[in-house]
Formats: C-alpha cells, structure tokens, sequence
C-alpha cells in the first residue's frame, strides 16, 4: 500500500530513503498484506517514537529516519 | 524496554567474547577497555560474568566491518546504520558488528562515542530490544553524551532484570 508521497512534502530522494527505513525497521512475519503495509509500519513507528499517529510520512519523521542508529529492527515480529 | 521476540537469554552464567577486529580510529587498547566496561555495566545488574578469550569462538564475536560483512546485514557507509547486533543463541547469536566507516570516539567531540555504542549493542546481546524511552541506552537512535556521565537508566536496568534477574548483592 503505497504512502502518499504528494502529501507528505519530501523530496523524491527522501521518499525512497523513508520506505527503505520502514522496510527495515519494522518487519512483520506475516503474510498479511495489511500487515506489511508502509502505512501501518509507519503508524507503528510514530508509536514507538511517541507521535502523533497519523499514518503520512511528515518532514519531521524523515528528520528522525535521518538520525544516525542501531541496525537492529524497533518492531520485529 | 523491550525483549527480542521469544525472549531468547543466555543460561550460563558465564558468557565469553572476543574481539575479532577493531577500528584504526583508536588504540587497540582502548577498545578493549571500553568493550569491558560496556558489559561491566550490564554484568553490574544480573548474575552474569563475562570472560575475555582471545581464540577460538566465544559466546559474543565482536568486530568492525565495513559493507557486506557476511551476514545479510550490509553497512551503509558512514552515517545512518552504525552497528547491530544479534539476539542471544549460537552461531551469529549475541554476535555484535561496528560499521568501520564511522568515525568511532572514546569521548565527546565529531564521531559515534564507541562506549554509547557497545553498551547499547550489548544489550542486544544479551537479549533486549529497543526502547521508547529516549533517555534509554536501548532507544535506537545515537546520541552524543559525556562518557563520564554515560549510564545505564531505570529502564534499560528493569529490562535486562527481567532476563536475568538481580545479582545477590543488589
């Protein structure tokens, strides 16, 4: 399920980089489209970091997806 | 806090670790002063020991790699990805892997400060994962801190207590 990068306000760039780090970081055994999808992996991340859960990638969260970082996933289930 | 999935530990109370490779950003010394005071800051909260081999295969292999190191967990060149580590059990398990195009530090100033980074690589190690708490040694991100002040924080404390429990003298 695609994130709408139109409303979101990043670059092309930062776009690719944002779907590599949920990809990445919260990953998902199951099958389930739903949970693969990068809406709910990204709702998942705005969660573990405390903000406010709204699904759309924002400057801020691309800020944080910038932050150097451990390798290990945050959500692995 | 947070467990790895299936709360794997360690059940000896002995762990042993070694260090493969080190960085050219500090003294070989040095990384192995801080790679045992890192896991004397876990071995001081549960009844754990950690003992240094420098042959053979230890419990904890501890190296820095740039790029595809062999493990399906590439660096990414400086920035972003700094290091990982695994979850305890065999092989790979409790392994921990420092991404040698950073810029590694004992202390304050430009770089990664490479005691931040193996306490917190060493957590998984021994079985946590990472934290919501942003004071947390757990929590995913890196932050610059003096390692004078560097600890371990309540959460970080209550997590690995739950693996292992606490020591008799505590």
């Amino acid at each position: 399920l695609p994130l709408s990068r139109e409303a979101a306000d990043v670059s092309a760039l930062q776009w690719e980089q944002a779907q590599d780090y949920l990809r990445k970081f919260y990953i998902h055994d199951s099958k389930a489209k739903e949970a693969n999808s990068l809406v709910v992996k990204l709702k998942e991340m705005q969660k573990f970091f405390g903000l406010p859960v709204t699904g759309k990638l924002s400057p801020q969260i691309v800020e944080l997806m910038q932050k150097p970082r451990c390798g290990v996933p945050d959500v692995a289930k | 806090y947070s467990l790895m999935p299936d709360s794997p530990k360690w059940h000896s109370r002995e762990v042993t670790y070694r260090i493969m490779s080190y960085t050219s950003d500090l003294p070989q010394f040095k990384v192995d002063q801080i790679v045992a005071k890192a896991l004397r800051m876990w071995s001081k909260q549960i009844p754990l020991k950690f003992r240094r081999v420098r042959s053979g295969t230890a419990d904890i292999m501890i190296g820095f790699a740039k790029g595809d190191h062999g493990d399906s967990l590439p660096f990414d060149g400086p920035g972003n990805t700094l290091a990982h580590a695994f979850a305890p059990g065999p092989g790979l398990g409790g392994d921990a892997h420092f991404d040698k195009d950073e810029y590694w530090t004992d202390g304050d100033g430009p770089g990664v400060n490479f005691l931040h980074a193996a306490t917190h690589e060493f957590g998984h190690s021994l079985g946590l994962g990472h934290s919501s708490d942003p004071n947390a040694v757990m929590y995913p991100t890196y932050g610059n801190g003096n390692p004078e002040d560097f600890r371990l924080t309540e959460d970080d404390i209550e997590g690995i207590q739950e693996l292992y429990g606490k020591r008799d003298d505590l």
